[in-house]
């Protein structure tokens, strides 16, 4: 553990707990994306099956167990709670796009050929992609509104972080995960685009609202 | 391997 690592898992928890909030403060989940939720969901639940087979700290497994949670908690407000207020319409990205490629690649391109090692590394690939459905939808209607931006702002940060924390890991332990690397760079260059306008549109007084010209 | 493929991360 190092201060990259924690200040990513922070930013990560900050972006799910913006998310949750959002919806439950506006009793509203439009301009959200629930196909990247759900892609999150599959993710997570892929993921964190090791939370029954290797433990590794108390933190560990209490931010995996937290992570899974809110990921159900989001889905749950989206299709359920909230369910009204879903913008479905513009909800329209094709999931199987990214579905498919991510089940092909995780059975081509692992680590070791085993059932759990197989869905970590598919939740890997998922990962990097799951928030397109979402960046799709923001560019789609034009405009997030700012508190989605957060959101986005958080997660991509998360994500940042996290290739600081591999650099830092290799020179101070020689540890590096060529797989995570490569999949977690791609997800960060995902949100270039939505950092460069976050920072310069968003950073205005009175910002509301910002577009995303696709 | 068992041990190298510990994934420590979230």
């Amino acid at each position: 553990m190092n201060v990259f690592r924690l200040a990513g898992d922070i930013s990560h928890l900050l972006a799910i707990i913006i998310l949750l909030l959002k919806i439950w403060t506006s009793r509203s989940c439009a301009g959200i994306s629930g196909k990247s939720q759900v892609m999150f969901a599959i993710t997570y639940t892929a993921r964190y099956l090791d939370l029954f087979t290797n433990f590794i700290s108390l933190y560990n497994s209490t931010m995996k167990i937290i992570f899974l949670g809110a990921a159900y908690a989001t889905l749950y407000l989206i299709y359920v709670r909230f369910k009204a207020t879903y913008d479905h319409n513009h909800d329209t990205f094709r999931v199987e796009f990214l579905l498919i490629p991510t089940v092909i690649l995780s059975v081509l391109i692992n680590h070791d050929f085993s059932p759990l090692e197989i869905l970590w590394t598919f939740s890997i690939y998922l990962e990097s992609v799951a928030i397109l459905p979402q960046l799709f939808m923001v560019s789609k209607t034009g405009e997030a509104e700012s508190i989605t931006s957060h959101y986005l702002f958080a997660l991509g940060s998360y994500r940042a972080l996290y290739i600081i924390n591999w650099v830092y890991r290799y020179y101070a332990e020689g540890f590096y995960d060529l797989i995570a690397i490569v999949a977690g760079v791609v997800q960060t260059v995902l949100y270039c685009d939505f950092f460069y306008l976050y920072i310069t549109k968003g950073s205005r007084a009175n910002a509301t609202e910002m577009s995303i010209e696709a | 391997i068992e041990d190298e493929l510990g994934h420590d991360e979230l």
